[in-house]
């Protein structure tokens, strides 16, 4: 496992940041950034994938309403791929029956998608080889955040609650203080303490958080973020293998 | 308001001053007086939160955002995913048969 991952230096991998404004459709823009970014990876090919056709063709109605990451995969599956958001633009609502899936061309498709263990080594081993995992985590803190590493604890933010799906793209550590400036003699050293961290996409326009981004500690289920680590797959399924018969 | 504002954050001037600033950066208008009494003290409370976060949590910054005049729960409801938590529930139920290793 790198010490460092982040899946924006690659180039034609992370689309822009995207804003939801007034739809709830945070499950639809991270399931829409994880294929995008899978088929970055995978095909160097930059796409930008329709958010309005996973809300307008859920099988739940309307999606600015809310919704969860598999019926967006769902709906990929159903209707054999996604349009490019050129094609089907985001309109922020939805009108019932208005699913348009057969009028655009697809520019991506999935073979399936998986839910990972709720365990973060193996989450950023998967993250480290395959590319960027949805995320579902408890966004409580997010109204008030700005910048920096998101130390949450069960108190501050309940990991049994989660209401809120992003796109995790990297990971890291930052160096910081270990204590607070005034608890310190002003001659001593203090020793810096590593914080590793979780880096997110959030579909809360550019101006918000870090460009966008925001990170949370790496290592404490900080909000949840183990309940629901889901990831689309666009590679061609294994072929089994040559079934090992004892001989009669 | 005044009361609220002194015990937990900047005094009432100030107060209102920040307030004022921030309906300008995020172009926010109320449709009335107790409206705007209600908004301001929604958004003294969530500086006063934000200010115990910051200095709860050393590693990142808390302070003013877009949806500072928004209560807890406004906040949770515009930009949640939240649907009927049924089908929710029926998932970590899978997850936890599975670790258990029933298919």
């Amino acid at each position: 496992l790198p010490s460092t991952c982040d899946w924006r230096k690659v180039a034609g991998a992370i689309s822009p940041i995207r804003n939801q404004e007034n739809c709830m459709c945070c499950w639809a823009i991270a399931a829409a950034g994880n294929i995008e970014a899978l088929w970055g990876i995978k095909y160097h090919q930059s796409v930008e994938l329709s958010v309005q056709e996973l809300l307008d063709c859920d099988r739940c109605g309307d999606g600015c309403k809310g919704g969860f990451v598999w019926d967006a995969f769902i709906t990929v599956l159903n209707n054999s791929g996604l349009a490019s958001e050129k094609d089907y633009p985001f309109k922020k609502h939805t009108k019932p029956s208005k699913c348009l899936a057969r009028k655009y061309t697809k520019v991506a498709w999935i073979q399936d998608f998986i839910m990972l263990q709720d365990n973060e080594e193996i989450i950023a081993r998967h993250l480290a080889t395959h590319g960027p995992i949805t995320v579902t985590i408890n966004m409580k803190l997010l109204q008030h955040y700005q910048k920096g590493v998101i130390k949450a604890t069960s108190t501050t933010c309940d990991p049994r609650f989660v209401n809120h799906s992003v796109l995790l793209v990297g990971f890291g550590k930052s160096k910081v203080k270990g204590m607070r400036e005034e608890t310190v003699s002003p001659r001593s050293h203090r020793p810096c303490r590593s914080t590793p961290y979780w880096i997110l996409k959030n579909s809360w326009g550019p101006k918000w958080g870090e460009e966008g981004y925001f990170r949370l500690h790496r290592g404490s289920n900080a909000c949840g973020i183990t309940k629901y680590p889901l990831t689309a797959r666009v590679d061609q399924p294994v072929k089994k293998k040559q079934p090992i018969s004892c001989p009669p | 308001d005044s009361l609220r504002a002194q015990d937990h954050g900047p005094q009432p001037l100030e107060l209102n001053e920040v307030f004022k600033l921030f309906q300008v950066q995020f172009n926010r208008s109320y449709s009335n007086s107790a409206e705007h009494a209600r908004r301001l003290d929604i958004f003294a409370h969530n500086l006063a939160q934000a200010q115990w976060l910051q200095e709860d949590m050393c590693t990142a910054e808390f302070g003013v955002t877009p949806f500072s005049d928004l209560t807890e729960e406004e906040f949770g409801q515009l930009y949640g995913h939240q649907r009927a938590t049924r089908r929710e529930i029926n998932m970590v139920r899978k997850v936890e048969s599975e670790e258990w290793g029933e298919p």
